[in-house]
């Protein structure tokens, strides 16, 4: 049983295998990425079904950074200045990126905003 | 994020961990849930990435996010990343790419290089301990044999620690909960003592995929932040990553 007080800590679960009840939300799908492929190319497949759940995530992370910049200024430069600020990514990631921000349509700073948010989230 | 490699008496390694992200980017208290790690769920997804028709490595990853944080190259090695903070962080690494100095590889493509180019586990131990990375960052690296598990602590020039399994003294398990090895982890957040407790409780004789998973479902290491449960067994090729919910009551963190 959970302690009913923080951090709710719990005995030893037991028999959580296989994954089910209330904290198993569901399997992950498969999908295969072709290194043969130009990597422009490479996450059209998996991004074109996943381009809508992308934006609505990406739309909850710029009204946090709104929140505290309300004027816009912060998204604004990073749609029109942030890709050119940080120049080419090495190897394919660039392309891949590029590639991404083609199929589902979000500004390619926004790609490489998500894409290098461990950096930003460190502070 | 929790993560943890274990050698089971007869040497075979298993390698879970607990994907925990989106602390304080909005919270909804309709369902008290992170905003974020709700949006992460459905687009969590499980790579195959091929070449001429063969796996090179698989992983679990976010949809729209090119570099990787948890994954495996089957009969190889297996690699998990948890965050580090520090103040000498990745905003540092960011501003000195900004000025010019591009010497530094950022945390999610050194990973993604890594599980397509390396072979071994000695040679992916080699690069995350030496390669200059943009960010402070835990690499937790599993191999294929006996005593190949290890933590390495880093920050963005050098290695702090390598912290490796030693079942020949006891050590058959390592466990990083986004804090140094060396330090007690914040009393609110501590999610290394439940997981070393149900571990112990777990005993090596009896660990195996399941009981690992039963470890990364109990509370606080289970919590609001988990997105996400990989289990790895890179030996037998064996890849399951589950999404998890944590009904409360569950702390946030």
């Amino acid at each position: 049983l959970a302690q009913h007080a923080p951090p709710w800590t719990e005995d030893c679960r037991k028999s959580t295998y296989p994954p089910s009840g209330p904290t198993y939300r569901g399997p992950v799908p498969w999908y295969t990425v072709n290194l043969d492929l130009p990597p422009y190319k490479r996450w059209q497949e998996l991004m074109t079904h996943k381009a809508p759940m992308l934006k609505i995530l990406v739309n909850s992370l710029k009204n946090v950074v709104n929140a505290f910049v309300p004027s816009g200024k912060v998204i604004e430069m990073v749609d029109q200045k942030l890709p050119e600020l940080l120049g080419n990514f090495p190897g394919p990631f660039e392309e891949e990126m590029k590639g991404i921000a083609a199929v589902t349509d979000i500004p390619l700073g926004e790609i490489i905003s998500f894409n290098i948010f461990y950096e930003f989230f460190t502070i | 994020c929790t993560s943890v490699i274990t050698e089971d008496k007869e040497g075979h390694l298993l390698h879970g961990r607990n994907m925990d992200f989106g602390v304080f980017l909005g919270w909804n208290v309709n369902n008290n849930t992170w905003v974020v790690t709700e949006e992460l769920k459905p687009l969590t997804v499980n790579l195959d990435f091929q070449r001429n028709n063969k796996t090179v490595f698989k992983a679990s990853s976010f949809a729209g996010y090119v570099g990787m944080l948890t994954g495996f190259k089957p009969g190889l090695f297996s690699l998990t990343l948890n965050e580090r903070f520090s103040i000498n962080g990745g905003y540092l690494g960011v501003l000195e790419w900004l000025l010019g100095k591009k010497d530094a590889m950022w945390i999610g493509f050194i990973t993604r290089s890594v599980l397509e180019n390396s072979t071994s586990y000695e040679e992916a131990k080699n690069i995350l301990t030496k390669t200059k990375i943009m960010a402070p960052a835990y690499f937790i690296l599993g191999g294929n044999q006996s005593g190949e598990g290890c933590v390495i602590t880093r920050n963005r020039k050098e290695s702090l620690d390598v912290y490796e399994l030693d079942p020949k003294h006891g050590r058959w398990y390592v466990v990083q909960t986004n804090y140094d090895r060396w330090k007690n982890p914040f009393f609110l957040d501590d999610r290394r003592t439940p997981a070393k407790m149900c571990l112990n409780h777990t005993t090596q004789e009896n660990v195996s995929i399941e009981t690992l998973y039963d470890v990364l479902s109990t509370k606080p290491v289970l919590n609001k932040l988990t997105v996400f449960t990989t289990l790895i067994d890179v030996t037998k090729g064996r890849y399951e990553t589950y999404l998890r919910d944590c009904p409360d009551p569950c702390i946030g963190w």
